[in-house]
């Protein structure tokens, strides 16, 4: 079973189209093996990816550098599912 | 469950317990709901749909679908919601039960079944089909890419690893080729509705050109008044227009193709998005997020049942 411990969402805010453009080529850059929730679009409205551990820190680096914006949507995406897994566990039980 | 009413609606399911759940409410409503397999999956699962029917023959008919991108699974919980709601409210709701009286509705609940029971054993993130690739180690196709509507054009991969690969070729899904086949053999369509989450946006052709369609003015307006209607239960806010202006260029998509197959009242759904889990929305919003739904749906459905063409 693929875990996704210490993968987390970032949600990231273009303040312009060259930021955009920026945040566009993220998807080019296999090496960082993104999952894009919710993609490019336009200036207004947030892109969300989910980025594995192992690229975190480069892909911070990448975005305070370009000055680009963004905060963490999902803090530890395993730990989430975890919670979304005991949920099911416990309603399934309910009624027994 | 023993029953459909004491199903758990307001929390996810596992693929078997959703068939079930389909068979339970076939069994219990007999005279309104039955159960067509419209084709297999890749790993031969059945691709169930489930048919509204109070009589006749080949009657007008209303496509719902949900789940086809598996990891979202909001969708396949509200699409089993709607199923529930459309047997309550026959003959009790008088918009519902006026539709139902002269069309038919059809929803597949699972649309993905390979995708959504990997998502469940597997890899919660899945999106895809579960399809390998020939010469690629990544598998799977993004069924949301695969119709045949500017098919292979931007806005799609080319490349098997990615999340939006097209395929080799429109059609090649199975789960896709079957949906294509039972729309083409029923020919009566008059709206299709295609479910995915998230980022609340309601949105109608085209995808893959920026040529609009033509009938823009009303399925824009339709979309205003069905964003409206969702708006008014919770205050869920959403956008609306066509898929290339709303979100960006996206080829080889669901509704791009089904309205050129005629189908006017062709819309798909991005559900809810509450800024904090994405994908992995709480069970709790299950309901909330069908509910809000339900009424842009009727919005839609409504509006096409009084506007025959």
């Amino acid at each position: 079973k693929e875990t996704f411990e210490g993968h987390q969402v970032l949600r990231i805010v273009a303040k312009d189209e060259g930021q955009l453009s920026l945040i566009k080529a993220l998807e080019d850059m296999s090496e960082f093996e993104l999952d894009f929730w919710r993609g490019v679009t336009d200036v207004s409205t947030p892109v969300d990816i989910r980025v594995p551990f192992h690229s975190l820190q480069s892909v911070k680096i990448h975005l305070e550098g370009q000055d680009i914006e963004y905060s963490v949507m999902i803090e530890d995406l395993q730990a989430m599912l975890d919670k979304e897994q005991e949920e099911m566990v416990s309603a399934a039980r309910r009624p027994e | 469950p023993r029953n459909s009413d004491s199903f758990d609606f307001a929390n996810y399911h596992p693929i078997n317990e959703i068939y079930a759940f389909q068979d339970m409410l076939v069994a219990e409503n007999p005279n309104l709901v039955s159960k067509i397999v419209i084709g297999q999956s890749y790993q031969g699962r059945d691709l169930n749909v489930l048919k509204f029917s109070t009589g006749g023959t080949n009657r007008p008919a209303i496509w719902i679908d949900t789940g086809i991108h598996s990891r979202e699974w909001v969708t396949q919980a509200s699409g089993t919601w709607f199923a529930k709601k459309i047997v309550t409210e026959y003959g009790r709701d008088p918009a519902l039960t006026a539709i139902l009286d002269k069309m038919d509705i059809f929803l597949e609940i699972v649309t993905n079944p390979d995708g959504y029971y990997y998502t469940h054993n597997s890899n919660r993130m899945w999106r895809k089909t579960r399809k390998p690739n020939s010469g690629s180690n990544c598998v799977g196709v993004d069924p949301n890419r695969n119709w045949d509507a500017g098919f292979g054009g931007p806005g799609a991969s080319g490349n098997p690893c990615s999340e939006t690969y097209r395929g080799p070729r429109a059609h090649s899904e199975s789960e896709v080729k079957s949906i294509v086949d039972f729309v083409k053999s029923h020919r009566n369509f008059k709206a299709f509705i295609s479910i995915h989450s998230y980022s609340q946006m309601l949105l109608y052709p085209y995808g893959y050109t920026r040529t609009p369609v033509k009938d823009q003015a009303e399925l824009h307006s339709l979309a205003k008044k069905a964003i409206t209607d969702l708006a008014s239960l919770y205050g869920t806010r959403y956008r609306y227009g066509s898929i290339i202006n709303t979100i960006y260029q996206a080829s080889g998509g669901t509704i791009d193709w089904t309205y050129n197959q005629g189908i006017k009242y062709s819309y798909t759904f991005e559900l809810r998005d509450t800024g904090r889990y994405g994908f992995v929305l709480p069970a709790n919003q299950i309901i909330p997020t069908a509910k809000e739904t339900w009424l842009a749906l009727m919005a839609i459905m409504d509006h096409t049942f009084k506007n025959p063409y």
